[in-house]
């Protein structure tokens, strides 16, 4: 299953 | 107060249509640098980042920093009222509740102003790291929209393969499957025209058409776009504004789960 994670996944909030 | 005065008032006209139908509202940070603006699409899929550096403005004040928060629908409602050979100003007192729009018209016959109320955001920041990418890709950004606009006939998702020879660019859906090749420009006499690869190694990823289509409302700020990729980290397609800054796009690619 393809799927797509939201960019927050990758760039921590700071 | 803030005051930013931009002889080339369409650049802002154009950064407003490149957001506005991904950011419904965001915040313009403004220090002694510069403006920078920095938000997540609605669905927090993607992230957008724009930079207008102090010394690209024909005239750029700052006595303190200023967030002023909008509704980016409203922004471009306004700067649509700018014509394209307008002067636009931003302007703010300090601790404002409204930012003000001037337009002036090359003869300074005409002159118009929009005061717009500004927005409590309390938006999330997010670190962006720097990263090495294993392709970066530099292209005419009207070839990289056609492409996108194609390829999301065919299916919702595309898949950018990059290679040392060039790039290829793929989708398949219910009417069949597409692909179209870029190859390295040899000769690169026109370099606004070249595409042009640096890659420490091949990479290929899928992305949601649908940003993509996003993305490339850019395309009227920079004759090229820059795509840089690495496995399993976020796309980032940049749109470069001359003499004053970026606007940048990032995507995470679709993964197998």
């Amino acid at each position: 299953k393809i799927v797509q994670f939201p960019i927050k996944v990758y760039f921590a909030m700071t | 107060m803030f005051e930013a005065r931009l002889l080339r008032g369409s650049i802002l006209k154009k950064v407003l249509e490149a957001i506005k139908d991904l950011l419904t509202q965001a915040t313009f940070d403004c220090d002694d640098s510069g403006i920078q603006l920095q938000a997540m699409d609605n669905s927090h899929v993607s992230l957008v980042s724009l930079q207008l550096r102090a010394d690209g403005f024909d005239k750029y004040r700052c006595d303190r920093n200023i967030s002023m928060g909008m509704n980016l629908n409203s922004v471009a409602k306004i700067l649509k009222c700018a014509g394209d050979k307008d002067t636009v100003t931003m302007k703010a007192q300090d601790n404002a509740d409204t930012v003000t729009f001037v337009f002036e018209s090359p003869n300074q016959e005409k002159v118009s102003d929009y005061e717009m109320k500004l927005m409590n955001l309390d938006l999330e920041h997010l670190g962006i790291p720097e990263t090495e990418y294993s392709c970066t890709i530099r292209m005419p950004s009207a070839e990289f929209a056609r492409i996108c606009r194609d390829l999301s006939q065919f299916g919702d998702s595309m898949v950018i393969a990059c290679t040392k020879e060039g790039v290829k660019f793929s989708a398949t859906g219910e009417i069949g499957s597409a692909n179209i090749k870029l190859a390295q420009t040899a000769s690169v006499d026109k370099e606004e025209e070249a595409v042009i690869i640096e890659m420490d190694e091949p990479v290929t990823l899928t992305f949601a058409c649908q940003y993509l289509n996003y993305f490339t409302k850019a395309t009227s700020l920079s004759p090229q776009v820059q795509l840089s990729m690495s496995a399993d980290v976020p796309l980032v397609v940049e749109y470069r504004i001359q003499d004053i800054g970026h606007i940048r796009y990032y995507l995470a690619p679709k993964i197998e789960d």
